[in-house]
């Protein structure tokens, strides 16, 4: 996943099962696509854009990158119905 | 609010349901007064009917099941993912489930049935997930009191227009969510969070980062869930890092998410007098360790150090700070201004010159 390079410490908060809760998270309610191995070997971009899509919708800074505030939103209760009805 | 693709809706006002099995957490009774006060939330605005069957295959088939339960979109163990439902449509179209991993109840304990099931029908009936963070259909939990529950705005709309109106609405306001750049906006409380402000409006509050130009709007119960959903006035004290916020007669001392433990307590702890109801603003001025709060067309100042309020004290707002008006709605201070707010209008006082040096629109702090 995409995430912040700005801040070092940024880097080192985010373990790979965050990144991989992260990804999960945008399987189920942004409709990202994983190939059939199932490795996120799609480019970074498409996931940058499905994080750009969630942070829109739920009005948190744009960046297309993983940050502390999109991935605590993303840890919160919710329905499980996606954002996205396509 | 938004909808499903193609607009997915009922074709029929006259919807069944069915609870085919029950949660552990509650019992029976109390699951089918939350489920059927959650379907009474949509009935209420709109020409729909619900009956409850008790067998055979209703519309809306509403169930409570864990992990894989049937429908290959399995849910996830405790928190997390609590509940989804399908469009309207047939077979599994309407269905609402629920994760029984989950603990529901009736009030604030666990997840509050009537509130998850309350937005899963809204799924039922067609509607998507909105981004005002005000709606029921907004797609994050937050508690907000089931008791005189009122559905907001967007959602009403949203409804209403797959649906047109009822012919009886018995509870007409729906609460809208503010808008930063209204023209008319008012403002209820402002404070500094460890270097951000938050600015508080009805059930809201607004984040405003210095480095961020949009402002993100939250609900204080998703920050907050012990807070009142709405706040009279807000400081900071940056040297004890706590923020105060003040509620009728009632104040809250947080340390960033955390309620101190002691509070909340009452104002007359302060100092004030045991009649008064409310405070209207609150200002803590770093460079004197004293704190002026606003009450009417009064105003009075405590003493940070000596935990007191001043003697002579209260005095008239007009003749300290001419200009601004005889009531303060919210008070900041920056660089040496305090940013008084009065209705609509904003005004910027210089503490040196003691003189309004300039009058704003109060969604000016917005950039608007």
């Amino acid at each position: 996943l995409p995430i912040s390079h700005e801040d070092s410490e940024d880097i080192d908060e985010f373990t790979k099962q965050d990144l991989q809760f992260a990804e999960r998270y945008l399987k189920t309610h942004y409709n990202l696509h994983s190939n059939p191995a199932g490795i996120m070997r799609k480019s970074a971009d498409t996931v940058a854009s499905k994080l750009r899509e969630m942070q829109s919708f739920f009005g948190l800074e744009v960046t297309g990158k993983l940050d502390e505030e999109t991935y605590e939103l993303m840890q919160q209760p919710r329905c499980g119905v996606p954002d996205v009805g396509e | 609010y938004n909808f499903f693709p193609r607009k997915l809706k009922w074709s029929k006002n006259n919807l069944t349901y069915r609870i085919v099995n029950y949660t552990p957490d509650l019992k029976r009774a109390e699951v089918d007064r939350a489920i059927k006060k959650a379907f009474k939330v949509w009935s209420d605005v709109t020409p729909l009917n619900f009956t409850r069957i008790r067998s055979g295959t209703a519309d809306i088939m509403i169930s409570f099941g864990i992990k894989e339960h049937g429908d290959f979109y399995p849910f996830d163990g405790p928190s997390g993912l609590l509940a989804h439902a399908f469009p309207p449509g047939p077979n599994t179209g309407g269905d609402a489930h629920f994760d029984d991993d989950e603990l529901w109840s009736t009030d604030s304990k666990g997840y509050n049935l009537f509130l998850v099931a309350a937005h899963e029908f809204g799924h039922s009936l067609g509607l998507e997930h909105s981004r005002d963070p005000g709606a029921l259909m907004f797609p994050v939990y937050t508690y907000t009191g089931n008791t005189g529950f009122l559905l907001p705005d967007d959602d009403v709309q949203g409804i209403q227009e797959l649906y047109g109106a009822g012919d009886y609405d018995p509870n007409p306001k729906h609460p809208k969510t503010p808008e930063k750049c209204d023209a008319n906006l008012t403002l209820d409380g402002i404070t500094d969070l460890r270097g951000e402000m938050m600015i508080f409006k009805d059930r809201f509050f607004w984040r405003l980062h210095p480095q961020m130009v949009d402002a993100e709007l939250v609900q204080i119960k998703s920050f907050w869930p012990e807070l009142p959903s709405k706040v009279d006035a807000a400081y900071e004290n940056p040297i004890k890092d706590h923020v105060f916020m003040f509620r009728g007669r009632k104040f809250w001392a947080l340390n960033g998410y955390d309620i101190i433990e002691g509070y909340p307590k009452k104002i007359y702890e302060l100092g004030f007098p045991k009649n008064l109801k409310a405070i209207d603003g609150a200002v803590h001025i770093s460079d004197t360790g004293k704190t002026l709060f606003f009450t009417g067309n009064k105003y009075w100042s405590y003493d940070e150090d000596t935990q007191a309020l001043e003697k002579g004290y209260p005095r008239l707002i007009e003749e300290d700070f001419p200009g601004i008006g005889d009531k303060v709605d919210a008070v900041y201070q920056k660089n040496g201004y305090m940013y008084f707010f009065n209705g609509p209008l904003q005004f910027e006082y210089s503490i040196w010159s003691k003189r309004v040096m300039r009058v704003l629109n109060t969604n000016s702090i917005f950039w608007c």
